[in-house]
């Protein structure tokens, strides 16, 4: 293809093929090929129409999407940060919390915990693992406890230790599930009356191996408590998250962060231009 | 679904008549649009594709048949052949359990990438081979992941099945071989190896598992896969298959809303069966694999 001079048919079905196989997904695939077909109507300086062109002009579209919105984490400018993690079963919030924990924590703020799964087999020690790593407190209960009680029980807790930021980890829930989602309203809410205005950044976690079923996911998590970030795991596999994409295209929901590894440190501010070249590579 | 689309695709289409090459060039669009919404991988979309646009060349618009329901047919064809059978009653291998359980013990390894649902399969198996009326053993060989072993435990008591305990420090093939011959000493039925999740380009860690089975030789390797994988479901599937082998597929978390396209994926690209899908978080919520169903599923 490389050798191809004209920018045809054929050209397009393999940039559909790239960015159908990175899970960009039809709508957003075809809407960033429509586009691309239509600058490449008019003959550009001639350079456009190799291979290398056609892709430098994609890359500029797919970076607009991800164009024009903050991608820091959202503070509470007056007093503690609340921070809720939440997402489908198996995505990597709790390791992402953890990892979340220790990045704050090398900036300097007084960090605390909240093992708010109190269902999963293994959840709460899982959790006290990672804040022992990350050097953090954490604030638990027994399994089986209403989660709001625990986010009720570790906000007093950081009211009264001046902590800086608060992380809530949640169980696993399939959206389908309309109990576990008006559970989850039920922690937002309990939240909001401990602290104005908490919880102050939602992180929804999905996972770069997931399909068009993450755009579902975070329109249904977004309809139901409001997401204000994206944390992207588990990216250092072959799967390129290409979802975010059609999410922040959607949505309008940015990519914060990005896990790329089970280890402490492997967690990194989402980075579009970087993100958009592994893509189309 | 998929039957609309169809359905309007061949509206205009009046008495009798070939399907034209157009009308099949828009039908096999739906149904090309139709799987890669449903995360069925790119390569395998082409392949199945151009295998029912084979089949629906040159069809007459026949007698009772609309041309949509023809195609809609020709589709559910390709996919029933695609899935392979529904186990039979009675011809689901060992003991009706779909699972080879002829060892003493039989061993059976749950491999996958990470969150997949490994762990609370492996309690689920427990609890359904259990039922079955075996002895069976787990072994929390996952050494690496924060309170594997807790999580694994709890499970354990929750269903009523041993967990091997293993004193600290050992690597996941020390505690592997000695779970297995502590199962052999008893003279239990099965023994089912809760392994880490890993990356399939994690060369290190599948070497790791490749050892595992040159060492235990297991009855059943069941590689457990996420229903909401995406496109990525072909190069994880034909890693696991091509530097471990695979004996079957269990794929999880099918109580939600993901299409499940990965299971004709990892059906192209293994060869291998799908044997359970996971339909929930407790240990009952495993039942047998039915291709018809997730056919349905995947056309929406
Ligand atoms: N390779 C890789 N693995 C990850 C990453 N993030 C998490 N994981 C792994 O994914 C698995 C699941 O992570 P968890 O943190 O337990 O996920 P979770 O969303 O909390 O799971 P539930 O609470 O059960 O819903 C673990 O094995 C993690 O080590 C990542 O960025 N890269
Ligand atoms: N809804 C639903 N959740 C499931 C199903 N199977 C597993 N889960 C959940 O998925 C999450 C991950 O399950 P695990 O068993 O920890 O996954 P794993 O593959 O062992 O994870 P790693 O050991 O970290 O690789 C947990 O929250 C489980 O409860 C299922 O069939 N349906
Ligand atoms: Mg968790
Ligand atoms: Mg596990």
């Amino acid at each position: 293809i490389r050798s191809k001079p004209a920018f045809d048919e054929s050209s397009l079905g393999q940039l559909e093929e790239i960015l159908i196989s990175a899970d960009v997904g039809v709508r957003t695939s075809s809407r960033l090929l429509k586009k691309l077909s239509a600058s490449l109507a008019f003959p550009l300086k001639g350079k456009e129409d190799r291979w290398e062109g056609v892709l430098s002009v994609l890359r500029e579209e797919m970076l607009d999407i991800f164009s024009g919105r903050s991608r820091e984490l959202i503070t509470n400018a007056d007093g503690l940060t609340v921070v809720l993690v939440v997402g489908v079963n198996g995505v990597g919030k709790t390791t992402s919390i953890g990892k979340l924990a220790n990045l704050l924590r090398g900036q300097g703020k007084r960090v605390l915990l909240a093992a708010g799964d109190t269902f999963r087999a293994g959840a709460i020690e899982q959790l006290e693992i990672w804040a022992k790593s990350a050097g953090v407190g954490i604030v638990k209960q027994k399994y089986g406890v209403d989660p709001s009680a625990v986010a009720f029980d570790a906000v007093s807790a950081c009211l009264a230790r001046g902590i800086d930021v608060l992380i809530i980890d949640t169980a696993g829930r399939l959206h389908t599930k309309v109990n576990l989602m008006e559970e989850l309203k039920k922690v937002k809410r309990v939240l909001g009356k401990g602290v104005p205005g908490a919880p102050h950044e939602i992180l929804l976690v999905v996972d770069a191996t997931t399909g068009q079923n993450a755009l579902i996911q975070a329109k249904l998590f977004h309809s139901a408590v409001g997401v204000s970030g994206i944390a992207l795991a588990k990216l250092d596999g072959t799967a390129k998250g290409g979802i975010v994409a059609a999410i922040e295209d959607e949505l309008a929901i940015p990519v914060k962060l990005v896990g790329t590894g089970e280890n402490l440190e492997d967690l990194q501010s989402f980075d579009p231009a970087e993100f958009v070249q592994a893509l189309l590579n | 679904g998929i039957s609309g689309k169809l359905q309007s695709v061949f509206k205009k289409l009046r008495g009798r008549g070939k399907l034209t090459e157009a009308n099949i060039n828009d039908a096999m669009r739906e149904v090309k649009l139709a799987l890669l919404e449903a995360d069925v991988n790119y390569l395998v979309v082409k392949d199945f594709v151009e295998a029912v646009r084979q089949r629906a060349i040159g069809r007459e618009v026949a007698g009772s048949l609309l041309p949509a329901q023809q195609v809609i047919k020709i589709v559910h064809e390709e996919m029933a052949k695609l899935m392979g059978p529904a186990p039979l009653a009675g011809e689901t291998g060992t003991a009706g359990t779909q699972l080879n359980i002829d060892g003493k013990p039989s061993v059976i390894m749950l491999v996958g990438l990470q969150g997949c649902g490994k762990t609370t399969t492996c309690g689920k198996l427990a609890f359904f081979l259990k039922n079955k009326g075996l002895t069976v053993l787990m072994i929390p060989a996952d050494t690496r992941r924060p309170a594997a072993g807790e999580q694994l435990e709890v499970l354990g008591r929750e269903v009523g099945v041993p967990v091997y305990s293993t004193a600290g420090g050992k690597n996941p093939l020390q505690i592997v071989e000695d779970g297995v011959r502590e199962a052999r000493e008893r003279g239990l039925d099965a023994v089912l190896i809760d392994t880490g999740g890993r990356l399939h380009i994690d060369d290190e860690l599948m070497n790791e598992l490749a050892e595992m089975r040159e060492m235990v030789s297991p009855q059943e390797v069941l590689l457990v896969i996420d229903a909401m994988t995406g496109q990525d479901a072909v190069k994880e599937a034909s890693e696991f298959e091509g530097r471990l082998g695979v004996d079957g597929v269990i794929l999880t978390k099918l109580d939600g809303d993901a299409r499940g396209g990965a299971a004709l994926s990892v059906r192209k690209v293994t060869g291998k069966p799908v044997k359970f899908v996971g339909v929930g978080e407790r240990t009952d919520a495993l039942e047998a694999f039915l291709p018809d169903r997730i056919a349905s599923r995947i056309l929406g």
